[in-house]
């Protein structure tokens, strides 16, 4: 049986935020340890890697590894009925048919209950292994937002390139071209606004600018956002949780 | 002219 408490229900409202518009099915699998999700959306350009860890959560229960397939259209059309500080709860059988979600009300006596049909969903879970990476910046995940919202105005394809002094974002379409540079620095008073780049080897690489701006609905989950960058390879975009994360691998665009 | 890969290029089990 799964018995999850989140303190607040936001974390849940945004972790669904962020994934609804990559994917639309997929295994929420529950461990002793936590919940994780791995999905790749339709054009298998873009896979997410979610880690929600037990700590994540008030209380935890799960004697059994437990899979929830659910549909994230219909899980976020329940997940929006709670308000954000409400408690959140998720109640699963060892084989379930549907899933159960209690909204409690910190204040009020207030108690809402819905119950999600589950869905039979293949699970081929993809080991990931160890990537090596030329390039990472860790930057304020709005500003990273802000960037992609901007350039992607101009062009399909955001290119991102980074040499030892700076990280360029750049886009060259139709009517005109951009880029925003950024140097490392930084800030002791708040460290969640600093930006820190760390470069073996200098990278040069376009990718979607529709993935990116899919990947940016992470924003709210968290401060800063790190991006990891290899040469002719996915790159990282990862979003820290509390205790987890969430991940999402992007292939690049490149010349044949 | 920029293809866009997909990810079973670089994980074989996709």
């Amino acid at each position: 049986m799964l018995e999850g408490k989140f303190e607040e229900s936001s974390l849940m409202k945004k972790v669904v935020d962020a994934i609804k518009d990559s994917v639309k099915l997929c295994n929420f699998n529950c461990t002793e340890h936590g919940v994780t999700v791995q999905a790749v959306d339709d054009s298998r350009v873009l896979l997410i890697s979610l880690l929600i860890g037990e700590a994540s959560f008030e209380e935890y229960r799960c004697d059994r590894n437990i899979t929830l397939g659910i549909d994230l259209e219909s899980f976020n059309k329940i997940i929006k009925n709670g308000n954000s500080s409400d408690f959140l709860t998720l109640i699963a059988e060892d084989s379930p048919d549907n899933v159960l979600i209690i909204f409690e009300d910190k204040k009020k006596d207030r108690v809402s209950e819905y119950s999600l049909k589950l869905m039979d969903l293949d699970s081929d879970f993809l080991q990931i292994d160890d990537m090596e990476f030329d390039a990472t910046i860790t930057m304020p995940s709005s500003e990273f937002a802000k960037i992609t919202r901007d350039l992607k105005t101009l062009s399909e394809s955001l290119q991102i390139i980074v040499t030892k002094e700076n990280v360029k974002f750049s886009s060259d379409g139709d009517f005109g071209t951009g880029n925003v540079v950024l140097k490392g620095f930084v800030d002791m008073d708040k460290p969640d606004e600093s930006i820190k780049i760390d470069m073996a080897r200098p990278i040069n690489l376009t990718f979607g600018a529709k993935y990116i701006a899919d990947i940016v609905k992470g924003t709210s989950l968290s401060e800063s956002v790190t991006i990891k960058l290899a040469d002719k390879s996915p790159a990282l975009f990862e979003y820290k949780l509390p205790s987890g994360f969430l991940r999402f691998y992007l292939a690049p665009k490149f010349d044949e | 002219h920029h293809q866009q890969q997909t990810l079973g290029r670089f994980f074989s089990s996709l």
